[in-house]
């Protein structure tokens, strides 16, 4: 509403053509994205999710809702109208399809659309926007590439191998429990185009023979579908369920998980903790520490019964670059539902307390669930352990972009002590954090020096 | 950013449009829209988001939870639906071909 289209003179510096009237061949919807959505947001909470394109507080009709959701897993196929003199001009390249399953979570991902669809196109047609994979069940795929209104329909696009349409967008807001949750959902774009193949040559004649010139199929066939796991380190991530309470957790030797106090609070208490490796679907172990309360570092660590063989063990990194690239791997927003999701950003800052770093923050959406998960640099070295997003306790606000970190390197030389020696004394040490740390995680400003008298 | 991206970039600009639906002769009706995918050039095919489509189902947009189908036809929504398409200037077209030479080269008047 109030977003009226103008007439637009150009496009980047380039003459824009008018828009050419096109008709609507069918619409289509993929049966398996819909059993997944149903799977994964349908559920005795699914009064938690919300995927209109306003904001939760906005005036929205509930039948507008209704509809938004009953269509969200439908698109349209078209054909556009040209006259043959157009035709002749309008070659491009062929576009290319990646099969489903070849992209791996954690792979880039470049989602491209027009905020506010026909609104201002001169300014808005084809806004990209970089992200990852974040996670995948299906056709139904989640990225953390920021998308707006009206980039539904939006293709999403590979870097490896370039340029290949990996899936369309769906909905590009998701909010759970009125948060927003910085993920955008997609319907992966080989099983549509399967669909649009099988419907053309149903539908009538002279549409069958459109589906030949539907994009094909980039890589593997289909009977030799590739299931890319993703990036190894991220099978360092853990779910980790203690009572009623689930979080997520890092393995850093076979048989120890470290987590948040948070998720795990009571020494001794019994965890269950599942692997995202698939050899293993669950594994017991018991809390062996965990900080105080009192204790600014949100730690409790985790002793398995068996050890897990196979398992990658993140190496943990000794130094920090502010603005590198970094991903956290976590079980958040969907939990068990769901394997881990990846969501990439930059390490925007590293808090330092007597030139010690003791804060780590990112721009990675980070979710409920997501505490305890490790954050990981590019190349998959381990530079801290999630502890928390941001809240507003004013406005009641959560903002999933802006989270902290423990640094690995508080906690590695006492996780060594105790892989070593079996000594809980390191870690004990983190119960006795000083003032200035304790300042900082409490997110308070620095006690200002006391003026000296000149007296 | 662009070395990570260029080739990507390149192939998600050229096939990246709007999709704008309206009732015909409805204009103070208004008007829906999304983004689009095109899919082949010659001859012009697109694949967008159907929620634009659901205020012009002849049986409301209920059908698209009743359906177990995966597809209905075009002539599910009204005959007074209009749909444009818009795109960018492209490779192939003269407006694009300067933009999309090599740097440095140029076409000078004679």
């Amino acid at each position: 509403a109030g977003l009226e289209p103008i007439q637009p003179t150009s496009y980047r510096g380039r003459p824009l053509k008018p828009p050419h009237p096109a008709e609507l061949l069918l619409l289509l919807s993929c049966p398996a994205f819909r059993e997944h959505f149903a799977r994964l947001f349908g559920s005795e909470a699914a009064e938690q999710w919300r995927f209109a394109s306003a904001a939760p507080d906005s005036e929205v009709s509930e039948d507008e809702e209704e509809d938004q959701l009953r269509a969200l897993s439908w698109f349209a196929l078209l054909r556009v109208l040209l006259d043959p003199e157009e035709e002749a001009v309008e070659h491009g390249k062929v576009l290319a399809v990646a099969p489903l399953g070849t992209v791996p979570k954690g792979a880039p991902l470049l989602a491209c659309g027009s905020p506010f669809g026909a609104f201002c196109p001169d300014i808005f047609l084809n806004t990209v926007s970089g992200g990852v994979l974040s996670n995948a069940t299906g056709p139904l795929l989640l990225t953390d590439a920021r998308c707006l209104p009206g980039t539904q329909g939006g293709g999403v696009f590979s870097a490896r191998p370039p340029g290949a349409l990996v899936a369309l967008v769906a909905a590009p807001l998701c909010w759970k429990s009125r948060e927003w949750v910085g993920l955008t959902l997609l319907c992966a774009a080989a099983p549509l185009l399967r669909a649009a193949r099988n419907a053309l040559s149903r539908l009538r004649p002279s549409a069958a023979s459109l589906a030949s010139l539907l994009p094909p199929e980039v890589g593997a066939p289909w009977g030799l579908l590739l299931r890319d796991p993703g990036p190894p380190w991220a099978g360092a991530a853990v779910l980790v369920e203690c009572g009623t309470v689930w979080g997520s957790g890092v393995v850093v030797a076979p048989r120890l998980v470290v987590t948040c106090r948070h998720v795990a609070p009571r020494k001794a208490s019994r965890v269950l903790v599942r692997p995202t490796t698939p050899k293993y679907a669950k594994m017991w172990g018991h809390v062996i520490f965990a900080t105080q309360e009192t204790s600014p570092y949100d730690i409790a660590v985790v002793s398995l019964e068996e050890d897990l063989e196979g398992v990658p063990m993140p190496m943990p990194t000794e130094h920090f670059h502010e603005g590198e690239a970094v991903s956290v791997v976590g079980f958040g927003v969907f939990g068990q539902a769901c394997g881990p999701s990846v969501t990439s950003g930059i390490l925007s800052a590293v808090v330092q307390v007597d030139d010690t770093p003791v804060m780590l923050q990112t721009t990675c959406a980070v979710h409920g669930g997501s505490s305890g998960g490790p954050l990981f640099s590019c190349s998959g070295d381990l530079l801290g352990i999630v502890a928390s997003n941001t809240r507003d306790n004013n406005t009641g606000a959560t903002y999933p972009h802006l989270n902290f970190s423990i640094p690995i390197t508080v906690l590695q030389p006492a996780l060594q002590q105790y892989s070593q020696a079996g000594d809980l004394s390191g870690l004990q040490e983190l119960d006795h954090a000083t003032e200035p740390v304790k300042v900082v995680w409490r997110l308070q400003r620095p006690l200002a020096e006391t003026p000296r008298s000149k007296l | 950013m662009r070395r990570q991206w260029g080739p990507a970039m390149r192939v998600a600009e050229q096939a990246g449009c709007v999709v704008r639906a309206s009732r015909a002769g409805q204009p103070e009706a208004g008007s829906w829209s999304c983004s689009g995918v095109i899919l082949s050039r010659s001859p012009g095919l697109v694949l967008c988001h159907g929620d634009i489509f659901t205020p012009f189902m002849r049986a409301g947009s209920g059908v698209l939870t009743a359906a177990a189908a995966a597809f209905l036809p075009g002539d599910s929504c009204s005959d007074d639906l209009r749909v444009h398409v818009q795109w960018g200037p492209t490779a192939s077209s003269p407006a694009g071909r300067a933009e999309w030479g090599r740097p440095g080269l140029c076409t000078p008047q004679c």
